[in-house]
C-alpha cells in the first residue's frame, strides 16, 4: 500500500511539473515573439527607415499621431519673418535717413536765409 | 487513492499534511518538554523527602511509562483532530472557484473555443505591434520638437537682441519726436520763405 | 503596459506642441509690433 501510495504521489508530481514546464513553454514563446517585434521596430529606426504610419494608426494614440504638425513647414517659415524683418529694418533706416536728410536741408536753408 | 489536496495547498501556500504533522510535531515536543520537567520536579522532590527509597532509575522508569501512555491517548486524538480539521478547516469545497482562477472558469470547451483563443492571441500581438510603432512614433515627434523648439527660441532671442516689443528703447518715441519736429521744421520754413519773399 | 507608456508620451507630445505654437505666437506678435512700427513715419 506504501509503495502504491509512493508511485501515486511521484505520479502527481511528475504531472505538476510538467504543467509547470508547459506553462513556462508558453510563457517564454509570447516573451519571445514581444521581442521579435520590439526589435523589428528598432532596426527599421535605426536603418531610418520611415515607420509605416497605418502600423500605429491602430494604436490607442492614433488621434494624436494623426493630427501631428508640420514641423518642416515651421522651421521653413522662419525664413520668412527674418525676410520680412529685413524689410521692415530697411524700411526704418530709410525713413530716419530721409528725415535727417531733411533736416540738413532746412538746416542749409536757414544757413542761407539768416 | 492519495488526495493530494492541491487546490488546497495553493490558496494555503502548504500542504494540509505537512500544516497536521507540523502540529503533531508540536504537541510531541511539547509533550517531552513537559515529561523532563515533571521528572525534575519529582526527582527534588524524592530526594527532599525523608526516608525516601526512590531512586532516579525508578523514576525514569516511571516517566517512561507515562509518556508512553500519553502518547497512545494523544495519538488516538489526534486522528480525530486531524480528520475534523482536514474535512472542515483545511478544505475547500468542490463548488468553491479560487479568485485567482476566474480566467478557468470557462475552460475552452473545444477546438473552437481554443480557436478562439488563439484568435484573440494573434490580435493581442497586433495591438501589441501598433502600441509599440505608435511608442517610436511619438518619441520621435518628440526629438522634432527639441530641434524646432531651439531654434523658435533661438529667433525669439534674436529679436531680443533688437530690443524690446516695440523696438530697440524709444525708437517708437524718437520717431514721433523726429516726425512732429520735421513737420514744425517744415511749417516754419514755409513762413520764413513766405515772409522773405 | 505598453499603451500606459504611450499615453504619458503622448502627454508630453501635447506639452511639446503647444510650446512649439507659444512660440511661433510670440514671434508673430514681435513681427507685427517692428512692422506696425513702420506705419509710423509713412
Amino acid at each position: 500500500a506504501l509503495e502504491a501510495s509512493m508511485t501515486e504521489i511521484k505520479e502527481y508530481i511528475a504531472r505538476l511539473s510538467l504543467e509547470c514546464t508547459n506553462w513556462d513553454q508558453l510563457l517564454l514563446h509570447h516573451q519571445k515573439e514581444a521581442e521579435k517585434i520590439s526589435r523589428t521596430l528598432e532596426e527599421a529606426k535605426i536603418a531610418d527607415i520611415e515607420l509605416d504610419s497605418t502600423l500605429y494608426l491602430q494604436s490607442s494614440q492614433s488621434e494624436i499621431l494623426s493630427t501631428k504638425p508640420d514641423y518642416q513647414k515651421i522651421l521653413d517659415s522662419q525664413n520668412e519673418v527674418f525676410n520680412c524683418m529685413e524689410m521692415v529694418i530697411d524700411e526704418l533706416q530709410g525713413s530716419i535717413r530721409l528725415l535727417y536728410s531733411f533736416m540738413e536741408d532746412t538746416t542749409q536753408f536757414f544757413k542761407k536765409v539768416s | 487513492s492519495i488526495n493530494p489536496l492541491l487546490y488546497e495547498t495553493q490558496f494555503f501556500g502548504f500542504t494540509p499534511q505537512t500544516c497536521m504533522l507540523r502540529i503533531y510535531i508540536a504537541f510531541q515536543d511539547y509533550l517531552f518538554e513537559v515529561m523532563v520537567a515533571v521528572e525534575k520536579v519529582i526527582l527534588k522532590k524524592a530526594s527532599s523527602l525523608p526516608g525516601s527509597t526512590l531512586s532516579a532509575v525508578q523514576i525514569r522508569g516511571s516517566t517512561e511509562t507515562f509518556l508512553r501512555f500519553m502518547r497512545e491517548r494523544f495519538n488516538r486524538l489526534f486522528v480525530k483532530m486531524e480528520q475534523v480539521l482536514l474535512q472542515l478547516v483545511l478544505n475547500i469545497p468542490p463548488n468553491i472557484l479560487l479568485p485567482e482562477d476566474r480566467s478557468h472558469e470557462k475552460y475552452p470547451q473545444g477546438r473552437e473555443d481554443f480557436h478562439l483563443l488563439q484568435q484573440e492571441v494573434e490580435q493581442l500581438r497586433l495591438r501589441y505591434k501598433a502600441e509599440l510603432g505608435a511608442k517610436h512614433a511619438l518619441l520621435a515627434e518628440l526629438e522634432v520638437q527639441k530641434v524646432t523648439q531651439a531654434r523658435l527660441k533661438k529667433t525669439l532671442h534674436w529679436f531680443d537682441g533688437l530690443g524690446d516689443a516695440h523696438g530697440p528703447l524709444g525708437l517708437g518715441e524718437m520717431m514721433a519726436f523726429l516726425i512732429q519736429h520735421s513737420g514744425r521744421l517744415r511749417s516754419i520754413t514755409q513762413d520764413v520763405t513766405q515772409k522773405s519773399k | 503596459e505598453q499603451e500606459r507608456e504611450n499615453v504619458k508620451l503622448a502627454e508630453m507630445v501635447l506639452e511639446g506642441r503647444k510650446q512649439v505654437l507659444e512660440l511661433q505666437q510670440q514671434i508673430q506678435a514681435r513681427k507685427q509690433a517692428w512692422q506696425m512700427l513702420t506705419q509710423v513715419p509713412k
